[in-house]
């Protein structure tokens, strides 16, 4: 474990529960893309199979599930809960993130670091999670005005993983024979999608005006 | 490592 890793988890943890806390707290799902939900409830469900075969630590088995839970109770709340499902833009969420899996899990089967069923299901968590934004940041292009918990919740989601490519630096010049190329590529995939909303969230958090993507 | 797999980040 090193810092950057550790900064990384922690602001992944930030993320979701800056999501929870809007959802749970305002009972509002306003500007939240519920397939980017369901996409990441794919990419833990199929990253963490060796939850119960492989012991690593306590923290990595905690957060395992906590990462788990939560993305799937988001998914139950926006789907189910009375009050928070009504604040949910279905007309708006259009992205079809089943194109998605697909072409992931085809490119996951042709190429992995082992062909072997965990992981192929693990490089295919990868890929799909290098997308997963994608609804999201086309509804937060078609919704107007962007709440600020919704903002935060985009950015240490794309933060956490930025700070993941430095780990994967650090353990490449202190590991040897740490060398994962799918990881990386998929990982730097992933922040780069962010790329054009991390200048807007800079821009308006430098000119203190609203946070607003272009059309 | 954990038979082969060998992935401890989350």
């Amino acid at each position: 474990m090193n810092i950057f890793r550790f900064a990384g988890d922690m602001t992944h943890l930030a993320s979701v529960l800056v999501l929870l806390l809007k959802i749970h707290t305002i009972k509002s799902c306003a500007g939240i893309s519920l397939k980017t939900q369901e996409l990441y409830a794919l990419v833990f469900a199929t990253r963490y199979l060796d939850l119960f075969t492989d012991y690593i630590s306590l923290y990595n088995t905690l957060m395992k599930l906590i990462f788990l839970g939560s993305s799937f109770s988001i998914v139950w709340y926006i789907r189910y809960h009375k009050i928070v499902r009504r604040s949910y833009d279905k007309d708006q969420d259009t992205f079809r993130h089943y194109f998605l899996v697909l072409p992931c899990l085809l490119l996951a089967l042709l190429i992995n670091e082992k062909f072997t069923f965990r992981e192929v299901m693990w490089t295919f968590s990868l890929y799909l999670e290098a997308v997963a934004i994608l609804p999201q940041l086309v509804l937060l292009q078609r919704t107007r005005n962007i709440d600020n918990l919704t903002g935060q919740y985009v950015f240490l989601l794309g933060a956490y993983r930025a700070l993941y490519i430095l780990n994967w630096i650090y353990r490449y010049f202190t590991e040897p024979h740490y060398v994962h190329w799918i990881t990386w590529i998929s990982g730097l995939v992933q922040t780069l999608l962010y790329a054009d909303f991390f200048y807007y969230y800079f821009q308006s958090w430098k000119n203190n005006v609203k946070l607003e993507l272009p059309a | 490592t954990y038979n082969g797999y060998h992935h401890d980040e989350l």
